[in-house]
């Protein structure tokens, strides 16, 4: 199903931009 | 300048990308560092996506029919897993010490990688689905190399039967993909030549008629005919050619361009 790997990869994508958002909220303080 | 090529991947990878630019630049300025947040959930919500993710790969590997695909997927999908591991790695060593500079670096790398994998593996995959497109063009090409052996009215129409699916079928598949396309060059040339192309194809059909009529009476111009046909597949021919390959494209060179 095509459109499954789209959405997987966009999970990732979102909690990979979630995790570096709590790292740099820490390093932004 | 678009930096990646359809838009489905530039909105998964774009946010992620300016995220990882961002982290890199604190991180460099921050070489003392402050004390790292407990990043065990996030990093545990990564894993998991990456292990879905993967699953998915998996899959598609074993049930695609495309050995490109094959072999160049299962890497992304390596390099994925890879950076997840830094991750996890990154957030046990600072659970110990939150200061750590070695599992700040592994951060970066773990991001990095995920970014990296991630788009590979996108690309990866958007390749073979143009590979299917362009297969699509070329059972079109192999049906107009066949044009000029069409002599009579039945094998036009059963020419007729067999090329317009197919046709049809290059004009949706064209037609969207030409809509997914961050490049705006790209986008119009696909335009252009597959209006060429569905405006050249009826022309085409009227001159084999044309020609079978004539060499059917035994006429004048069964000559003329036949170069007007052959005209008309070539300049389709040229146009289903530009069309693959643009598909292939994946960057855009203003330079080459001009």
């Amino acid at each position: 199903d095509a459109g499954e790997m789209v959405r997987q990869a966009r999970v990732l994508g979102q909690a990979t931009a979630q995790l570096i958002q709590a790292i740099k909220g820490e390093a932004d303080k | 300048m678009p930096v990646f090529h359809t838009k489905t991947i530039e909105g998964i990878l774009e946010p992620v990308a300016q995220q990882v630019s961002r982290l890199v630049i604190l991180h460099e300025e921050a070489e003392d560092g402050n004390a790292m947040p407990d990043l065990e959930r996030p990093v545990q919500a990564v894993s998991c996506a990456v292990a879905n993710l993967v699953k998915v790969g998996k899959e598609t590997i074993n049930s695609s029919d495309d050995p490109i695909l094959k072999q160049d997927m299962p890497a992304a999908l390596y390099r994925v897993e890879g950076a997840s591991k830094l991750l996890e790695e990154a957030s046990g060593m600072l659970k110990v010490d939150p200061y750590s500079g070695p599992a700040r670096k592994k951060l970066i790398e773990g991001s990095r990688g995920i970014l990296q994998g991630t788009s590979s593996l996108l690309l990866c995959f958007d390749e073979s689905e143009v590979r299917k497109i362009i297969r699509e063009c070329k059972k079109v090409l192999d049906y107009l190399a066949v044009a000029e052996v069409i002599e009579t009215m039945e094998d036009l129409v059963q020419f007729l039967k067999d090329l317009s699916p197919c046709l049809s079928k290059v004009s949706r598949e064209v037609g969207s993909r030409e809509k997914e396309l961050t490049h705006q060059v790209h986008r119009e040339i696909l335009v252009r030549c597959l209006d060429q192309v569905k405006t050249l194809a009826p022309i085409l059909i009227c001159s084999m008629k044309i020609f079978i009529h004539i060499i059917s009476q035994g006429g004048k111009g069964a000559e003329e005919a036949a170069e007007n046909r052959n005209y008309l597949t070539s300049r389709m021919t040229d146009e289903l050619h530009e069309i693959i390959r643009v598909l292939q494209l994946t960057t855009y060179d203003e330079d080459e361009w001009d």
